[in-house]
């Protein structure tokens, strides 16, 4: 018999363009 | 002294573990430093996306979903910036967009989704993740992957742009038909191009260093039929709308001229194995816009025939050619009105776009097509040449 798989915990991620705003307050807050 | 017993791979389970604080290290060494042309780099294509993926699944056996985001986020950050870094380097491009499709393959193949695991061997079933589910991070990886398309197409596009209108429709090849200029436009006939002047060589010579360089990178084939055949249609309707714009390349002798240019393009796709990508389709109005340069245009009969076979031309575009059509010699009529208006009236019912010129950005919409790999992680070894000493082999 196949084994069933353990359900995973889904991560949830940010969208492509809320990476870039995370991003760019990061490069703003770093001299 | 700690003795060096080299283990075998089956002791290995194709995971690579970092101390947390290496993160940044990795990033810069695999991603922001990494020189495509590396020795190591090229022996497995992919070779950096398969590093990330087997750090990835030792975060996730950790069960550390901390260090999985952060994992990922660097990661695709860490791809944008060298991109923006190095935005005009086709090497570079290629080499990300790659390595990102290959990440997001494995993302998926070691997803644990059965739609995805078909072909895997039973070990590689086994290195599956355990913990997380990564789907919304592979959709911000097709995303990104798409971004990297769009910018690789963009480069192809400046590389291309100057040869194009010269070695598709200025300089000429043929024997015996550089001297049939169209009354007027005589001008000194030279076999040899001029120092700087592209030729369809020129163009030819292009198309193979970056099918070679993408295929270097271990590029899915899919992926390169959809960037030929960009490339394609950037070269078709740059051309085309030259041709629409410039009395002096629209004769018989250009239609014979580009003939001959687009069939050697299209020999370039059957060496290449291209056929199947739709890249000869993009041509399709060049074609016929040459064709029509070529054929008969004074009776009824002519007008029917040019209807039919310009299928892929609009109404303008037609119109446009015989209004531009220039006689080679004094012994050939130019095109009448009343031809030109036979045709109009034959096309009214067409529906199609009043616009003259091609939309030469036109970015056809890019999928990547699953494509597992039967690599074995657990056989993977990574080059002392990378820096990545910091990681340790689990």
């Amino acid at each position: 018999s196949t084994q069933r798989p353990r359900p995973r915990v889904l991560l949830k991620a940010p969208t492509l363009a809320e990476m870039d705003e995370m991003n760019i307050s990061e490069e703003e807050e770093s001299p | 002294r700690p003795v060096n017993i080299p283990r075998k791979e089956k002791d290995f389970q194709g995971m690579l573990e970092y101390k947390k604080d290496d993160e940044l290290k990795l990033i810069k060494n695999l991603i922001l430093e990494l020189k495509p042309r590396g020795v190591a780099v090229n022996l497995i294509p992919g070779l950096p996306a398969y590093i990330l993926f087997m750090c990835v699944r030792h975060a996730d056996y950790i069960n550390d979903d901390q260090r999985v985001r952060s994992l990922l986020t660097s990661t695709i950050n860490g791809i944008k910036k060298i991109l923006k870094k190095r935005s005009d380097d086709f090497e570079i491009v290629s080499f990300w967009l790659s390595n990102t499709c290959r990440f997001l393959h494995c993302l998926k193949q070691y997803s644990g989704e059965e739609a995805f695991m078909k072909h895997n061997t039973p070990r590689q079933n086994d290195h599956c993740l355990r913990n997380f589910d990564l789907a919304e991070y592979r959709q911000v990886i097709s995303d990104l992957a798409i971004q990297i398309y769009q910018q690789l197409t963009k480069v192809m596009e400046n590389v291309l742009q100057p040869m194009i209108v010269s070695g598709m429709l200025e300089h000429e090849t043929i024997q015996g038909v550089s001297g049939l200029k169209p009354t007027g436009l005589r001008k000194r006939t030279s076999s040899v191009a001029d120092e700087g002047t592209y030729t369809l060589d020129s163009i030819v010579r292009q198309l193979n260093n970056f099918h070679s360089t993408m295929c270097q990178h271990g590029m899915d084939p899919e992926l390169i039929k959809q960037i030929v055949k960009q490339m394609f249609y950037i070269i078709g309707s740059v051309t085309l709308n030259n041709l629409l714009l410039r009395k002096d390349m629209c004769s018989w002798s250009k239609g014979m001229q580009i003939r001959y240019n687009v069939s050697q393009l299209e020999e370039w796709l059957r060496d290449k194995n291209l056929q199947t990508s739709g890249a000869k389709e993009t041509l399709e109005p060049l074609i016929q816009a040459a064709q029509l340069l070529q054929v008969k245009k004074k009776t009824d009969e002519d007008a029917e025939a040019i209807c039919s076979m310009c299928s892929a031309l609009t109404t303008a575009q037609i119109v446009k050619v015989l209004n531009l059509y220039t006689p080679v010699n004094e012994f050939e009529e130019r095109v009448t009105a009343s031809f030109i208006r036979t045709i109009q009236v034959r096309l009214q019912n067409r529906k199609d776009s009043p616009q003259l010129l091609m939309d030469a950005k036109h970015i056809f919409p890019v999928t990547f097509p699953f494509n597992p790999s039967s690599l074995a992680l657990e056989s993977i070894q990574i080059p002392s040449s990378m820096n990545l000493g910091f990681l340790l082999r689990v």
